[in-house]
């Protein structure tokens, strides 16, 4: 970086051979936090396309930079009181679309495998993106939200309800829901995916294929992708293990 | 003979050397020996020199500053000083070769943040603690 801090007098100065410069590297991604050595990434022309969760992230993080340098000014709204902030994008998706039994839903997984431990979740959101809807006229819909507790072969999976949102068939943008409450099981069972099933329903209690209802899936364009943020607030500052 | 007019003691200010307050380029920052005061110093850490760019999303870098410089008594109208370091430095004053000055520290430090990719494809945001250095000190 800039002009270090200069040798005291006495200490010869010298640059650092490369594997000492490697273990200077690591020792301070160490102190950083930063998992590992990065990999070297040439991601292929496609994935260059600006993509949903890093978009949003990038916003979070000029509101936390901002938050840094207006020392001890009102936090953000977020990421507020989080210090470590994980978006995911999700591996699988599942439907039960038109042609199936209803009720029609849309199921996406997601690999919680990289949280790390000691961390507590403070927030956790699924944004998926909403175009509006042109066959539904201009109805009312209810969004339902539930976690994928456990699957069954020969029955209906458990399911456990996480948040309801009421919008409309023309509305158009993010639709942000709260999956906090589903958090709890995460630091139990890591290696488990996370499963997330949305149902849309009219206001009779008709059931509709969200697909027909506008929620983008995988298909999306990249910068529409649905994507799972979790914030988190360390337990007290972990004491670095002396190497 | 006529008493000479007593000179009003000039009004003793009472706030202290603010602990933030950085040396201007008009302050003084050498001590009486013509070495430097403890104060804050720029240091840049680049990420890009560090060679992690491919990976590190936000920022390019950050600067974390260090502090130097000495805690020679009467410590400098600039520096902000334990009451320990005082006693300190006093004690060094008498006995130099059984007690060490005080030394430049950080006396407030603040977080800066990180956006980078994880092996997942994951993207993390981490704030940092005490990886900024805001102001130094005698300690």
């Amino acid at each position: 970086g800039g002009p270090g801090p200069r040798p005291p007098a006495g200490c010869p100065a010298r640059r650092l051979g490369p594997r000492e410069r490697r273990d200077m590297q690591r020792e301070i991604l160490a102190v950083l936090g930063l998992p590992g050595r990065p990999r070297p990434r040439a991601p292929p022309a496609a994935a260059r396309l600006p993509a949903s969760a890093p978009l949003f992230m990038l916003g979070l993080y000029r509101a936390m930079a901002r938050d840094d340098h207006e020392d001890g000014g009102p936090p953000a709204r977020r990421p507020g009181r989080a210090d470590l902030v994980m978006s995911f994008v999700n591996v699988v998706e599942r439907d039960r679309t038109l042609g199936h039994q209803e009720p029609h839903w849309k199921e996406f997984h997601f690999d919680l495998t990289q949280i790390p431990e000691g961390e507590a979740v403070t927030a956790a959101e699924f944004q998926i993106y909403k175009l509006a809807s042109t066959h539904l006229l201009n109805r009312t819909l209810h969004v339902s939200t539930f976690e994928v507790v456990r699957e069954q072969s020969n029955r209906e999976s458990d399911l456990f309800f996480l948040d309801l949102q009421t919008l409309r068939a023309g509305d158009e943008g993010w639709l942000v829901l709260d999956v906090t409450a589903a958090s709890g099981r995460w630091l139990l069972g890591r290696n488990k995916d996370l499963g997330l099933r949305l149902y849309v329903e009219t206001e009779d209690g008709r059931s509709v294929d969200p697909g027909l209802a506008g929620l983008l899936g995988r298909r999306a364009p990249r910068s529409k992708q649905p994507f799972l943020v979790t914030f988190f607030r360390a337990s007290p500052g972990p004491v670095r293990a002396p190497r | 003979a006529a008493r000479p007019l007593k000179r009003r003691p000039p009004k003793k200010s009472n706030e202290l050397p603010h602990p933030n307050h950085l040396p201007g380029i008009f302050d003084d920052v050498h001590g009486t020996d013509g070495r430097q005061v403890c104060r804050r110093h720029e240091l840049y850490v680049s990420f890009q020199d560090l060679g992690w760019l491919d990976w590190v999303i936000a920022p390019q870098g950050y600067s974390a500053y260090y502090c130097e410089g000495e805690c020679s008594f009467p410590l400098d109208s600039c520096m902000n000083a334990t009451n320990h370091a005082i006693l300190q430095s006093l004690v060094h004053l008498m006995k130099p070769d059984a007690v060490p000055k005080a030394c430049c520290a950080p006396t407030k430090l603040s977080a800066t943040s990180v956006l980078y990719y994880d092996s997942s494809n994951n993207v993390i945001l981490r704030k940092h603690r005490n990886m900024v250095v805001r102001a130094c000190g005698c300690h």
